[in-house]
């Protein structure tokens, strides 16, 4: 799967997420990826979310829209990924990772598995990793 | 506004071989989806470009790359949604299109639904002038290796999924 979240000058917010599924899937298998709210959800009002990993999880508690909800009571991107990907480890066993973005540019790239390649640019900066504390 | 893009290559695990190619390939993303942003073009245009050329980079599992499905073949899902008036398009298991996202970003522009799947997200494709590829250039050798590896003759359909990661 890969995914991109966005903020451009004028403050509009957008996502994308494709994949090729999981492997050996079983024919018609259709995972978070094409499911708003699931495999992503852009609100100018609170922000942006792609997410990445278990698909069956990821639907069952509605990965992307859960982030924002925590981020519309308050929460920064970074503490409302990982309050949702907690939820999702606890309740039903599910690993993933997300990139999220708000509407000020301040983003997060999160994940409850063991990697996930991401990058961000901002800024003329441009900050990568694959492995959690990068 | 400060613009920003941030992407992701997905979650599962990258052989060690393979990190290399997965880390080259977000930096070039994330710095396509920022000049894109910083010579005035939209958030949309970022993420459906960058997830373009990510579909297109064989190291990611998406477009060309993607992983198969039991029977050896590729169907691919994919995504856009725009923060400003929420309008969102998605396909589903769609096959033998390279740039599955230029398709979702074309159901939410061009038609009143949300998504479309299989064989009528083709259709929508051809209609629009999508032009079909070869289901094999999408198939790359390591993909098949993962699929031939994972494939066992009296695997359960479900069985076999678990703890995988898509």
């Amino acid at each position: 799967t890969v995914g991109a979240v966005a903020v451009d000058v004028q403050g509009n917010i957008a996502c994308a997420t494709s994949t090729g599924g999981m492997i050996n899937k079983m024919e018609g298998r259709v995972g978070d990826t094409p499911c708003i709210g699931c495999g992503g959800y852009a609100d100018n009002q609170i922000g942006a979310v792609s997410p990445t990993g278990h698909g069956e999880a990821i639907m069952k508690i509605v990965l992307s829209r859960l982030i924002l909800f925590h981020m519309e009571q308050g929460k920064s991107p970074k503490e409302a990924s990982d309050m949702a990907l907690a939820y999702m480890k606890e309740r039903v066993s599910g690993l993933g990772g997300v990139v999220v973005v708000d509407p000020k540019g301040t983003w997060a790239a999160r994940f409850s598995s063991q990697q996930m390649p991401w990058a961000a640019a901002q800024q003329e900066q441009l900050h990568y990793g694959m492995f959690h504390g990068e | 506004m400060l613009p920003v893009v941030v992407v992701h290559g997905g979650a599962g695990h990258v052989p060690k071989e393979r990190a290399e190619l997965s880390i080259a390939g977000m930096q070039e993303a994330a710095r396509l989806g920022y000049a894109i942003l910083k010579s005035g073009g939209t958030a949309m245009d970022a993420v459906v470009e960058t997830v373009a050329m990510l579909e297109n980079n064989p190291a990611f599992n998406a477009g060309r790359g993607s992983v198969l499905n039991l029977k050896g073949e590729v169907e691919m899902d994919a995504l856009v949604m725009d923060g400003r008036t929420l309008a969102c398009g998605a396909v589903s298991a769609v096959r033998r299109v390279a740039n599955p996202i230029h398709l979702a970003r074309l159901v939410m522009d061009k038609t009143s639904h949300v998504c479309l799947t299989a064989e009528g997200a083709s259709q929508f494709a051809r209609a629009m002038g999508i032009p079909e590829v070869p289901e094999e250039s999408l198939i790359t050798d390591y993909a098949r290796k993962r699929w031939k590896d994972n494939l066992h003759k009296d695997a359960n359909p479900v069985e076999c999924q678990i703890g995988k990661m898509g």
